[in-house]
């Protein structure tokens, strides 16, 4: 298909910063009803991501910081990438979103397998 | 697409029982890697399912047995379902995983938004 990250992806997401605590990033999801919230500085370039699945390894290993679970060495792609360049890349890492960062390093959206599965809902 | 739920879910999928703990949960989410799973009974009835999002609530919320988190109103499909009506549920009820339930009730796999985003990774 000709369809880009661009076409699919969500502008409108929901992120934190690094000083945030696990507990805001789990209100955060919690409240949006996400499950992935990229990290951010003020100049909404990336630090790192944390998942749901984050939050629940804090609760195995009794991580007690946001620094102890985010990941810091983000998978990410481009809006102009094809949508199957972002599922390929999903699926090497086992991941299930990725921040879609512009020419500028600035986070500009959020695509995951969510909006891949909506593709075929209609 | 012909494709069906039974071509694409998995078939060894995690679960845990109903006397689990959160802890339990979480480390089961860890070890596997998953962060959706369906709580049985010994005989693989479905009684429910909890997802690292339900693990982040339990952060957010204070909440410490795992009957106060997980969803005991389960969405299914049949192993016999056209992917895309997987894709349709999961998209109406903001989810992104289906226990895959037969004809005797019994689960015999699951179905997530990333099984439905591998098909176009190739
Ligand atoms: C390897 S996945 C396994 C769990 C599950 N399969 C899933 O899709 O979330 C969980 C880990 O991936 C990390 N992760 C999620 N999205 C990522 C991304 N775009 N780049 C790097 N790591 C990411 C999370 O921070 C988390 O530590
Ligand atoms: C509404 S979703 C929102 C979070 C996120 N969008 C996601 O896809 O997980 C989170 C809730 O859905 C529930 N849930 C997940 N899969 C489900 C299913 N197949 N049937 C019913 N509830 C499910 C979980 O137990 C959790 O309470």
């Amino acid at each position: 298909s000709h369809t880009l990250v661009k076409d699919v992806m969500s502008r409108d997401f929901a992120k934190i910063k690094e000083k945030s605590s696990i507990e805001n990033a789990a209100e955060t999801m919690l409240h949006e009803e996400i499950t992935h919230l990229p990290v951010i500085t003020d100049e909404n370039k990336l630090l790192g991501i944390v998942t749901a699945w984050d939050i629940s390894k804090s609760v195995a290993r009794n991580y007690t910081g946001l620094n102890e679970i985010m990941t810091k060495d983000v998978i990410v792609v481009s809006p102009e990438d094809p949508i199957e360049l972002a599922a390929r890349k999903m699926k090497k890492y086992n991941i299930s979103s990725l921040p879609v960062v512009d020419e500028n390093q600035k986070v500009v959206g959020i695509v995951t397998t969510n909006h891949i599965s909506i593709l075929i809902a209609d």
